[in-house]
């Protein structure tokens, strides 16, 4: 078991105005290729959905998104970024205690 | 002792267990650590009983890190801990539910997802089971409750990240816990901790209908979402889970719902979506502390309503 990484990983946070576009995330999520994992489901049009979209498919999830019309934007940039800051906080913080 | 604990910080699953273990011996007179199954990889599920004595006294269940990847939740759970057994004796509120009513905690209920990201995948949330006939491993035991088992927003696929399982209780983790509630036979409450989205969320999910008991778990949550609130201002969301987030089956508070403990609740802690499951350990100890009010103002009402 190696380490995952995360690298050129993006977060997008998805906001839907109706139920028609609920219907198309719902769609995206069935497309098992794209390896998209929702943070918070597609539900009510109201709710924001969040996504973690794989490097590989950042391209073809934001195409699609923006040939349907729906509005996101970009909430972790790389999250590999995160985890490593993550990961240097405990250290950091172990380091202390000890 | 637990006062060289860092409570503002994440913990590895031995460090977090060494933890429960210090608390049990430094508060013996009412902390005790009690092994309730093991995992599917062979970990102790630990749960700590806060008890002031008396036999087979009502009790209430609280659960943390059901889906391994929200670490605040299990974070939140320690400082608990600590604060029950600390407050016991000095704050007339815990020290009067005490002296009626047990408290059951688990920090970590999916322990092996737990170790998982921490070692291999910081984002796993499921268990680690072996699923037959497939390479992707776990079940979501969020879903694999028998509660609509198999319904509407839980997958049938175990690649997938809401895969309910082969069966209802197919996890052990799952059923270690089903088996205590089920044995112990007297709890009025049950209380389960997930992040994030800052929800408060009673019955159903597996269905769209209303709870026998709307009226009053509405209620009741919305005076617990005003006691979070009340410290730092976050706001919280009351509902049920099929209003507030979307239908899920096979989800624990409906189990214990439809099991006969009416006081079953799900709280989705911080954030709303900065940080989502990466939440900065800076905000540990203010999470903790806003959940601790939300938490005791439910706990009081079912000491008084019993």
């Amino acid at each position: 078991l190696c380490l995952e990484t995360f690298v050129g990983d993006q977060v997008l946070r998805i906001k839907t105005r109706n139920e028609e576009e609920v219907k198309k995330l719902q769609l995206l999520e069935s497309l098992e290729h794209l390896e998209l994992d929702f943070w918070i489901n597609p539900s009510t049009p109201a709710l924001p959905v969040d996504v973690r979209i794989p490097a590989n498919s950042v391209q073809a999830v934001k195409a699609f998104l923006e040939s349907h019309g729906i509005e996101y934007s970009i909430l972790i940039e790389d999250l590999q970024v995160v985890l490593d800051k993550e990961k240097q906080d405990m250290a950091c913080s172990q380091q202390k205690e000890r | 002792s637990s006062n060289s604990f860092n409570y503002g910080t994440y913990h590895s699953l031995d460090s977090i267990y060494a933890e429960l273990d210090h608390l049990a011996s430094e508060y013996s007179n009412i902390v005790s650590k009690l092994q309730i199954g093991k995992s599917y990889e062979k970990r102790p599920l630990y749960v700590l009983k806060f008890s002031t004595g008396g036999s087979n006294r009502p009790a209430i269940w609280i659960d943390a890190g059901i889906h391994s990847r929200e670490w605040v939740t299990q974070a939140s759970a320690v400082w608990i801990a600590k604060k029950i057994a600390s407050d016991y004796g000095k704050d007339l509120s815990i020290t009067s539910l005490l002296n009626k009513m047990d408290i059951f905690l688990l920090p970590v209920t999916n322990p092996d997802g737990y170790v998982f990201t921490h070692t291999t995948n910081r984002m796993w949330r499921k268990t680690r089971s072996k699923n037959q006939g497939s390479p992707c491993v776990g079940v979501d035991p969020n879903r694999n409750w028998d509660a609509g088992f198999g319904g509407p927003g839980a997958s049938s696929n175990p690649c997938s990240d809401s895969y309910r399982g082969p069966s209802a209780n197919s996890e052990v983790e799952v059923k270690s816990v089903v088996n205590f509630i089920k044995n112990h036979g007297n709890i009025q409450a049950f209380l389960t901790f997930h992040s994030y989205s800052q929800l408060l969320m009673y019955p159903y999910g597996y269905k769209c209908t209303e709870p026998a008991d709307y009226a009053e778990l509405d209620a009741l949550g919305r005076a617990a979402a005003s006691s979070i609130r009340s410290l730092y201002g976050t706001t919280f969301t009351v509902g049920s889970i099929c209003s507030t987030i979307y239908q899920a089956s096979g989800g624990s508070i409906d189990w214990s719902y439809d099991y006969g403990i009416k006081y079953s609740f799900a709280f989705e802690l911080r954030d709303t979506g900065r940080y989502g499951f990466l939440l900065p350990a800076s905000q540990i100890i203010p999470t903790a502390e806003e959940t601790w009010l939300g938490l005791k103002k439910i706990m009081e009402h079912v000491r008084d309503n019993p």
